[in-house]
């Protein structure tokens, strides 16, 4: 048995907003601390790992560890059909082939089921290892996502370079070049306006700005984002989801030949 | 030239 009723739907509408063009299929993990997903998109170069703790649920209840293939697109059609104000259920039975989604209008006035089928997947969970970054960038996810989309009208790579200077992201294509440099700035009004710049040792790593562009798709989920990057790691981009959890996008690094 | 490496050059399966 499992029911998960979460008030704020609209959260869970928007995190499949960010991952469903990413990923097509995935396993859902429900335990009783949560509910978690890792997958990494068709090509191998990028995984999503979600995570929204059973703290965020006005109500929680998964009596045995479960998992659930869905397929993102269809159930993004599903949700799609809540209205955002509208409070949403996650059903399933053991056993059943299917879940439903439950939508109730704030106001009670409204209340619709919609069945979705579940698919079986094949997808062994990655061990990703704890890492210490040599440079960790927290800055407002609208400026990420302006960055990224600006740069991927010139070129198709990003090379992000964190000096004790700032943090820049560059780019070159057939028409020019074009190099953006934030500096720390924590004198704002509001701390989520913050460029935070943590650097141990300065990094420069290029990654595919398609990547990066199908990212800031989560940007509705969180005013700041997280770019932590090591040399040798793949770039972990975190948004928060507040109180509940966080999606995380790991990407894998262009390098030189 | 660069290359794009792969996620699994990173992260093992279990």
């Amino acid at each position: 048995m499992l029911e998960l009723r979460l008030v704020q739907g609209s959260l869970l509408k928007k995190v499949l907003e960010s991952i469903k063009d990413l990923v097509n299929d995935a396993n859902f993990d429900f335990s009783s601390s949560g509910f978690s997903l890792q997958s990494m998109d068709s090509s191998h170069v990028a995984l999503v790992a979600l995570l929204l703790k059973s703290e965020g649920f006005e109500h929680y209840r998964c009596d045995r560890n479960t998992s659930m293939g869905m397929n993102l697109g269809n159930m993004s059609k599903m949700l799609k059909c809540a209205g955002n104000d509208d409070i949403i259920t996650i059903k399933g039975d053991d056993g059943s082939d299917t879940v439903t989604f439950m939508f109730e209008s704030p106001t009670q006035d409204k209340i619709a089921d919609f069945e979705m089928k579940l698919m079986d997947i094949d997808s062994e969970h990655l061990g990703i290892p704890e890492a210490e970054y040599h440079a960790i960038v927290k800055m407002p996810s609208a400026e990420f996502a302006r960055i990224c989309k600006d740069l991927a009208s010139i070129g198709d790579t990003v090379v992000i370079s964190v000096t004790k200077e700032g943090v820049k992201f560059s780019t070159r294509g057939d028409i020019g070049t074009a190099n953006i440099v934030l500096r720390q700035n924590t004198t704002v009004d509001k701390p989520e306006d913050a460029t935070v710049i943590e650097m141990n040792e300065p990094v420069s790593m290029t990654f595919a700005l398609r990547y990066m562009n199908s990212f800031t798709k989560a940007t509705p989920l969180s005013n700041t984002v997280t770019i932590s990057m090591s040399p040798d790691l793949p770039v972990v981009v975190e948004y928060k989801i507040a109180e509940m959890g966080y999606v995380r996008f790991y990407l894998a690094p262009k390098m030189e030949e | 030239m660069s290359r794009q490496k792969s996620i699994l050059s990173f992260f093992q399966k279990p």
